[in-house]
């Protein structure tokens, strides 16, 4: 473990428990995809498979069920606790033009040919893309709230977080994992036009932040 | 590359 990692994780349980308690307190989830957090708590629960299985230490334990029920308890809240406030007609990306592609190259592009294995693949594409209903709803709403740019700015700055650790564990253990690598840098790809914005717009006190 | 150690990550 190092600090890069610790900071990532931490970023990673500020940004899901924002959009938490965001939905819980508004006990609204208006200008929330509700796909992107289905398919968060896909990648959840196809990366977690080995948690009765593999034990690493208490805090990996502890962070993997942490994340895992905060991510069902947010697709309850969107689907059924607050349903009537979701607007599904502004979520209407396609979830099967992510969901093909990352199962095909999750069983072209691994690193062992057993369902374990793929599962696990199949998570760290899938989620390098789970956020794109959501940044797909804001350009298509033109707007969204701060609450919700905080959500996403911790959301992107968790991965990259991950790179620097990527980079640290490299030359201090000689650990490089390719597939999470490339994966996480094209995740934190997609968040350098919102992180452009979110320091512009939202950090410069215009509250909402509305793209041109 | 040096191999992958076991899935000590989130």
């Amino acid at each position: 473990m190092n600090i890069f990692r610790l900071a990532g994780d931490v970023c990673h349980l500020v940004a899901i428990i924002i959009l938490l308690l965001k939905i819980w307190r508004s006990r609204s989830c208006a200008g929330i995809s509700g796909k992107s957090q289905v398919l968060f708590a896909i990648v959840f629960t196809t990366r977690y498979l080995d948690l009765f299985t593999v034990f690493i230490s208490p805090y990996n334990t502890i962070m993997k069920v942490v994340f895992l029920a905060l991510s069902y308890a947010t697709v309850y809240l969107i689907y059924m606790r607050f349903r009537n406030t979701f607007n599904s007609e502004n979520d209407s990306f396609r979830l099967e033009f992510l969901l093909v592609p990352v199962i095909g190259l999750s069983f072209l592009e691994n690193y062992a040919f057993t369902p374990l294995e793929i599962l696990w693949t199949f998570s760290i594409f899938l989620e390098s893309v789970a956020i794109m209903p959501q940044l797909f709803m804001i350009t298509k709403t033109g707007e969204a709230e701060s609450i919700t740019t905080h959500y996403l700015f911790f959301l992107g700055l968790y991965r990259a977080l991950y790179i620097a650790n990527w980079v640290w564990r490299y030359h201090t253990e000689g650990f490089f994992d390719q597939i999470a690598v490339v994966s996480g840098v094209v995740q934190t790809i997609f968040y350098i036009d919102f992180f452009y914005l979110y320091v512009t717009k939202v950090l410069r006190g215009r509250g909402k932040m509305t793209l041109p | 590359f040096p191999l992958r150690t076991p899935k000590d990550e989130l």
